[in-house]
């Protein structure tokens, strides 16, 4: 287009890329001042049908690696809470984010032994790649997503401790990576219609992913017992679940322009309910004066801003 | 009044006529609906919610003295008198979305992660002439 500035790549397009092999020269995305290739996660498909239209099918060529199907369950559900039947966000004060990912471990070596006091452990290091976080999605949240597939009877509660322990992998030894740093917790919920679990783990992780760590290697050892220390009931028979290796789920805000802003939207609403939206020229300003503020409408404006 | 003083003293019927340039547009400019699928485009194995989804467009002749109607701003006018009196090669205001409203996306990336994602204007809910 010929927009400011020089567009990344001289070179006619033609060849379509897969949207994330970014080193191309005929990647549309770099076509896209530098500022906005990252977080368009949408965009490069739409960009493809429309540079390409020779190969309508073309999407069906670029292979993706299938979902777990609990995950894609999980998925299903939270996108039916988070937006109506048309696709429209839902006006939901309470929810801050505009993207959700969610990753299944890429490798997991299980560890399974029995302690019979203390119940089943269960324990298993976990390789997530979050290469897909873009560097303008900010957490604000991240869980660990356990689903049961259990014989526990449903209306039981069970008693859980946990502990996390993050491996570094340091350049010298790539094998054995040395743990550094755990965290231990304990939770209570009741096993109902409840398929998941969700263990808050935003505080644990928060570091890692601050410095866009892209692999983060964990091992995590859970423990449940049936019954509620809350109600003194003994802790007894361990509970035998078999606990599907957790997923981790990061609630994001991306800042990126195309992505929606709930409170943008919100500001903008206020500010103009009914009309579209349009610049207020110097010659007609909203309220008919000639654009002059008296100095008590500039300290106002002043504070909104 | 003042129009019709310009106006050459003329037969009711060409005054009809000559009123007929300030009427609104036949086909004027407004919001249609398009309603489409993700299988259409054979995205449905990557996109997996919403299954249908309708952006609308905007279609129409802008009236040449747009106004406040559309919200338009007076550049359109200016734009307007410029194609009619000056230079046909200027085009006309062109009738285009104002708002829209967003979309959720529930997409499988590549490597087999899923991704929730609501992207700013999707959906246009309001047309303008510009």
């Amino acid at each position: 287009p010929h927009s400011r500035g020089r567009v990344a790549s001289e070179k006619p397009s033609g060849l379509l890329v897969a949207p994330e092999d970014t080193s191309s020269e005929l990647n549309p995305l770099l076509w896209l001042p530098k500022g906005m290739r990252r977080g368009y996660a949408l965009l490069p498909p739409l960009l493809k049908v429309l540079s390409d239209r020779g190969h309508p099918n073309w999407e069906s060529e670029v292979p993706r690696l299938q979902p777990d199907s609990r995950a894609l369950r999980f998925m299903k559900r939270l996108y039916k809470m988070s937006a109506t039947k048309e696709g429209i966000p839902k006006d939901n004060k309470s929810h801050l984010y505009n993207t959700v990912r969610l990753f299944t471990p890429c490798s997991e070596c299980k560890h399974r032994h029995r302690d019979l006091m203390k119940g089943d452990i269960h324990s298993v290091d976990l390789l997530f790649n979050l290469d897909r976080v873009t560097a303008l999605e900010h957490l604000l949240k991240s869980v660990l997503l356990y689903s049961f597939d259990t014989s526990v009877p449903a209306a039981s509660s069970l008693s859980c401790m946990c502990h996390l322990s993050v491996k570094e992998h340091d350049s010298s030894s790539q094998v054995c990576p040395s743990v550094s740093h755990s965290v231990a917790f304990s939770l209570h919920f009741e096993v109902r219609k409840r398929k998941w679990v969700e263990i808050d783990v935003t505080s644990f992780l928060q570091p890692l992913i601050a410095t866009n760590r892209r692999n983060i290697h964990m091992a995590v050892n859970i423990t449940c017992l049936m019954g509620d220390p809350q109600h003194n009931t003994e802790l007894e028979n361990p509970v035998n679940m078999a606990l599907v290796p957790p997923s981790l789920l990061l609630y994001l805000n991306d800042t990126s322009e195309q992505a929606y802003h709930r409170w943008n939207s919100l500001r903008h609403r206020r500010k103009s309910p009914g009309r579209p939206r349009q610049r207020t020229s110097p010659l007609i300003a909203p309220t008919g004066d000639d654009g002059k503020e008296n100095s008590q409408g500039k300290r106002a404006s002043r504070q909104r801003r | 009044d003042e129009n019709l003083k310009e106006a050459p003293a003329t037969s009711p019927y060409n005054l009809s006529e000559y009123f007929k340039q300030f009427l609104f547009p036949q086909n004027e400019c407004e919001l249609h609906n398009f309603r489409l699928s993700f299988s259409q485009l054979k995205w449905d194995k990557w996109i997996i919610a919403p299954h249908r989804y309708s952006p609308q467009y905007c279609k129409g002749d802008c009236p040449r003295v747009v106004g406040h109607r559309y919200g338009s701003p007076v550049h359109t006018m200016v734009q307007n008198i410029i194609y009619e009196k000056l230079d046909s090669s200027v085009p006309k205001p062109s009738c285009v979305p104002a708002e829209y409203n967003p979309l959720s996306v529930l997409t499988i990336e590549p490597d087999g992660s899923i991704v929730y994602k609501e992207y700013e204007d999707m959906i246009a809910t309001k047309c303008t002439c510009r």
